[in-house]
């Protein structure tokens, strides 16, 4: 399972959260505009969290992160 | 399985509830508005519980939670 | 395996009975209006009754639960 | 596999009927109007059994128990 | 795999047949106009017979059994 | 994998042929007019015969046996 | 995987190949008009042969053998 | 995985290759006019040659062998 | 996974390339115009390739090859 | 899983971004305009980052990446 | 998992990337016009790109490579 994210501006931010009896963020990576990234679940990846204005690809259809 | 959650107002939540013969909170997450977060069933969650106004993404279509 | 529930009232109960030989009630989790709870079939959970008004999303499709 | 029942009327049963060389009812639950069960089968249950007017949604579609 | 079976009268009954060498009925449940069962093939169960009229619902669609 | 088989006259028979090196009838099950049989292939039962005429409802679609 | 054949004449013939180095006939079933039979891929036939005129039902549609 | 063939003329060959390092003829199997023939990929057959008008049926389609 | 190959005129031929550190062929068969071949891809062979006119059927559509 | 990438300019960068506790660039390729790539998940690679203006397809549709 | 590559020019060429921590080329097929390629994932393969003009067919729709 992956996701993709379209960064729509410059900052966009996706964070890792750990996997286990913790939930703490292990990683963030930051997109500047039109950048994309393809992220999946992992052994050490159990949720992502997405910051700024961004569109996100999942199996559920596409959702449009931050502000308008 | 994962699910999708976009947070239409500041202060959204998203609970993470024990696996097992206790079912207690393990983790609550906050989410501001317009921000996006993407969280799997795992060995520690077997179950979620969303406060506030959001939009959940789910395998069952999308549902908005939250007081009108 | 998953089912999505969404309370239309407060006071609306999830309940999870045991797996097993023995069928009991071993959690009830309590949702206000506009709450929004996922729930796994899992180990311990091999059937739930939902009571109070709520909308129950299925992979039958969504059923809508309580006296009108 | 799961099915899913919604009581039309009070006192809908669900009999749950067990695996293995005998056929023996080993638990049954009563529903109550509005009330929504979601039932698995399972190590110990290989058939069911409902009385009464509900609504049982199964793969094969939703089918109406009891006497119209 | 599992088929669901709603009655149209009282009498209907559904016929469990032995897997194995052997075919031989292991067990018969008698349904009352309007109570539906959930069956599953099992290791014990290899075949089914269903006496009288009743709708038998399955994966290659829904059969009405019994003499018009 | 099963099929069903719903008789359209008396004396249908649904035979079960041995699965291995070798191919004899194991078992000959007899159908009355609307009785309804579900059978799958198993362990013993490799292939089937269906003389008389009925419905046999397959994954391939709907076949009528027996002549005309 | 199996396929079912209907006879349209009687001497219909389905023929088994044998699974392995070699490829020879282990088994041939005569079918007479209107006969239906459903057989298996298995461990001792990994080829079929049909003779005469009939509707072999596979899950790349239907093929009607024989000469008009 | 399964392809059906069916002889357009008398004299088409199915022809099964060899698996493994070297590539043979193993066998090969006459048809008549009208026969069909339903051929597994096994642990001995991992290529096929048809020879002849005849209509082959694969999962991507059915293709006819043969010159016009 | 198999791919299917029409030859639309003589001399076509299908090369099967090893599976491994180094990429070389080991195996090249011959079609004549109207022979259909049907190859899998197997321990040995991880790359084809197809020389002059012919159609290829694929699981991502049919393919013409060859020079116009 | 694969994803594809079309560079629409020279200087589009793939980069590949390690599985683990740690997130970290382990590779990073360059296509000139035109240029087609076509890469998995792996044991090492657990996110994609792509920059400059290409098409991404991903299960979930072709995404624009780059500024306009 | 395969892709299909159909060369539009002479001098196509598939490159195959290694799989593991290092990623390095490992071997280079050349195509003439016309020729058609079918190509898999395997244990020594994770990545591929593409030079000169040719249509790719991937599960995710045909790409034309090279400069127009
Ligand atoms: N090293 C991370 C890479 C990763 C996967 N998905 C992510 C989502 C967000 C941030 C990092 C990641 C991991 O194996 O899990
Ligand atoms: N550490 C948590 C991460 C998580 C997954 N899904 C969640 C839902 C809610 C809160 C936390 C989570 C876990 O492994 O389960
Ligand atoms: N601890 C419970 C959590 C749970 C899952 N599904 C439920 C349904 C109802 C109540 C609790 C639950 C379990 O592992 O099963
Ligand atoms: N304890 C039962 C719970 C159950 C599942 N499906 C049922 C249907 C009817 C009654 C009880 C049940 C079991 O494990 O099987
Ligand atoms: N005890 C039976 C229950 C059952 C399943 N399917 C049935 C069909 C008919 C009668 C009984 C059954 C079994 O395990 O197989
Ligand atoms: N005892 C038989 C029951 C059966 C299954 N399919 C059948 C078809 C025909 C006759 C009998 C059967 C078996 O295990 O195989
Ligand atoms: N005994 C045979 C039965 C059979 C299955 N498919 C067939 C096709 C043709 C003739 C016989 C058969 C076997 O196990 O394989
Ligand atoms: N004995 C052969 C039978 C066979 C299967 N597919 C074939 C195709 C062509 C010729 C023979 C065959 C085998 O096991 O492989
Ligand atoms: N002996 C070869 C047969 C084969 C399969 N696919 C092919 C494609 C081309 C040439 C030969 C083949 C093998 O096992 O792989
Ligand atoms: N050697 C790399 C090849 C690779 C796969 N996917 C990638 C994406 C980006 C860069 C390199 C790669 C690996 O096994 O993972
Ligand atoms: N020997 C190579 C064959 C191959 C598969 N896919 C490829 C793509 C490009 C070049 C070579 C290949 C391997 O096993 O991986």
């Amino acid at each position: 399972d992956y996701i993709a994210i379209r960064a729509l501006e410059d900052g966009v931010t996706i964070i890792g959260l750990t996997r286990g009896q913790d939930t703490k963020f292990h990683h963030s990576e930051k997109l500047d505009q039109g950048e994309v990234m393809i992220v999946q679940f992992t052994e050490h990846t159990a949720a992502m969290k997405i910051r700024g204005r961004a569109e996100v690809y999942t199996k559920h259809g596409m959702i449009v992160s931050g502000k308008k």
